[in-house]
């Protein structure tokens, strides 16, 4: 009897759910809003259709994303696993506020380019940073040579609408960076994480940045590339981290996991063998094999 | 014991109404046996598809059937699925449900989502795509 009337109770439930959109399915029971206890991937479908409007992405950096998608992962969103990367979160920020368009100066082929504000608000808590660069984007009439060393001098600001009160000093930071070329792409990437971890492990979510960079040119270009104009879209920051939550994939931990050879099952904790030395033997022939 | 052998020999192997087919028919596994389902989901349907960017389509499967009474070997399922099934079987207790089909493994998904405020994420999440099913 009891289990019939549960069986009336589930029946009706699923009625009224059937009929619901999909996303208040992810309301909790009693019509409390459930987002915040949803996991991320639910909170972006929850917040969805019937969230705020969303801010419509850069399309130079929508098109390195999906790029970046195609690389990680099977046309059915499976990752691959030929991965040897530790994150399993890639975040793209375009900068919010850019005080004048990028350019290279065609004698020094320095690329200057003034004050950008990134606001990192959607980095959470549980992601740790690994890596973070910027990334520049060549339009396709540009030839930057391959050869060319660059230069960059990051130089890290306190917004002005910053809660400190003493305004700090700017930081100077100089990088013999090596930007990747990628021919394919024509993107180029600075290397700043020494810049931003400790920016981003104490929770500071909108940084200024002011980036100049000096490449020299390889000697061998041909005159013509070297006059031909250059103007460079302000850089995207790009930021890779380690989602730690329990709903994101750890694949290079199951991994690792697999390769760590099986218990026997008399080998199961210190009480199979009471002395030490036993685990000791164990544990050099185990080391052994 | 010739005469008895010989008198068993004598006797018809199985009744005259005895179905030969009938008899082999509880040997057969259930039609719609416990097994996984695909589902192919795609976010345009949910009119998702304006910020999950990728993938477009989105299998995340799903298990469906009846438990035979070998869950054991086939499905890798504990005695306790067995004792619930014997007890089901039985009719020892009506409010004790049959064994259920459900997931027993999961692959993970890669998800690029367009973000509220215009960034771009590329994030892979657990446990979304089932890949195995067992009788529990």
């Amino acid at each position: 009897s009891q289990a019939s009337r549960g069986e009336a109770q589930i029946a009706a439930s699923a009625e009224l759910e059937s009929e619901a959109e999909p996303w208040s399915l992810l309301q909790l029971p009693g019509g409390r809003d459930g987002s915040s206890l949803l996991s991320p991937f639910f909170k972006v479908l929850y917040d969805g259709p019937g969230g705020a409007p969303r801010l419509q992405p850069d399309s130079v950096a929508l098109r390195y994303m999906k790029r970046l998608y195609k690389a990680y992962a099977t046309k059915e969103g499976i990752p691959k696993s030929n991965r040897s990367h530790l994150y399993n979160t890639v975040r793209l920020f375009t900068p919010s506020v850019q005080h004048k368009q990028a350019s290279v100066d065609q004698v020094t082929g320095a690329m200057r380019s003034v004050g950008l504000l990134f606001n990192l608000d959607r980095v959470t808590a549980v992601e740790h940073l690994l890596k973070s660069v910027l990334l520049y984007t060549f339009n396709d009439s540009v030839s930057l040579p391959s050869a060319a060393q660059c230069v960059c001098h990051l130089v890290l600001k306190e917004p002005e609408s910053s809660s400190t009160t003493l305004p700090r000093a700017p930081h100077s930071f100089s990088f013999e960076s090596q930007p990747v070329f990628r021919k394919k792409y024509k993107w180029v990437e600075v290397d700043v994480t020494t810049l931003l971890q400790p920016l981003v492990a104490s929770d500071k979510r909108s940084i200024h940045v002011s980036v100049n960079c000096t490449c020299v040119k390889d000697q061998l270009q041909a005159p013509s590339a070297r006059d031909s104009p250059c103007s460079l879209v302000p850089p995207s920051l790009l930021l890779y981290l380690n989602d730690t939550s329990t709903h994101a994939y750890h694949g290079w931990y199951s991994l690792h996991h697999k390769r760590s050879p099986p218990q026997a099952p008399g080998r199961r904790g210190l009480s199979a063998c009471p002395t030490g030395e036993e685990t000791a033997k164990g544990a050099r022939s185990r080391h052994r094999r | 014991g010739k005469e008895a052998v010989s008198s068993e020999l004598q006797k018809p192997l199985a009744p005259a109404s005895f179905n030969l087919s009938e008899y082999f028919r509880q040997f057969l596994f259930p039609q719609n046996e416990c097994e996984l389902h695909d589902f192919r989901l795609s976010f345009s349907q949910l009119k998702w598809d304006s910020w999950i960017v990728a993938p477009h389509r989105y299998n995340p499967r799903y298990c469906k059937g009846d438990c035979p009474r070998a869950v054991g070997h086939r499905y890798g399922s504990p005695v306790h699925t067995m004792v619930q099934n014997i007890i089901y079987e039985k009719q020892l207790d009506d409010s004790v449900p049959r064994p259920s089909c459900v997931p027993a493994k999961y692959s993970p998904l890669s998800v690029l989502t367009v973000e509220p405020d215009g960034s771009i994420a590329y994030k892979e999440y657990e446990d979304m795509i089932a890949t195995k099913c067992t009788c529990r």
